[in-house]
């Protein structure tokens, strides 16, 4: 369960990755 | 929110973002975007992290859509034009006051809050030599001249 934790907070991280650069017009 | 012990290191650049809502709202909004990125990199992991930034990610989408009107806001550019313009002023204001002697809290905070948005200003890339002198004088005068007043002395 510890790798499934660790890949569901990789996937949150990388959302509000992807939201930072759409808000600052990286994408 | 609370803040999570983990991203205390932004807590200034939050409370500076606050401050500036009403007076100053460009100025407001890249201090919180500063103070995302700045959290991402501390702790975008653990559950009460995520959920702090998540929240933070919220609010700073919700005041670009309120200010896309504003070209400072539109166009990062310009906002950087906007905030060092800002910096300066808050950082000129504070040493106008300090060689004159006028010594105060209200000195000490412009001291401490340029030095606050000569960090903001990272957020466009790397900073000026002069900028970084210019932040390194605004924190060493806003300890000193705290220490002075706290010890009951004269600030030189």
């Amino acid at each position: 369960t510890g790798s499934v934790g660790t890949s569901v907070a990789s996937a949150e991280q990388d959302e509000l990755s992807q939201r930072l650069a759409k808000l600052r017009d990286q994408v | 929110m609370a803040l999570p012990p983990q991203l205390k290191p932004i807590q200034h650049h939050l409370r500076t973002a606050q401050e500036h809502d009403k007076r100053d709202p460009v100025v407001a909004y890249y201090c919180r975007l500063h103070a995302m990125q700045t959290g991402m990199k501390l702790d975008g992991k653990t559950p009460e992290c995520r959920k702090f930034l998540v929240k933070l990610m919220d609010q700073l989408e919700m005041m670009k859509k309120e200010l896309s009107d504003n070209e400072s806001i539109s166009q990062e550019i310009v906002g950087n034009a906007h905030i060092e313009n800002y910096a300066l002023k808050v950082f000129l204001y504070a040493d106008s006051e300090d060689r004159s002697g006028n010594f105060h809290k209200n000195l000490i905070k412009s001291f401490y809050t340029s030095s606050l948005l000569f960090d903001v200003l990272s957020v466009f890339g790397e900073l000026s030599e002069e900028n970084i002198q210019h932040r390194k004088y605004a924190k060493w005068k806003a300890a000193y001249i705290h220490n002075c007043l706290k010890n009951g002395e004269t600030p030189q």
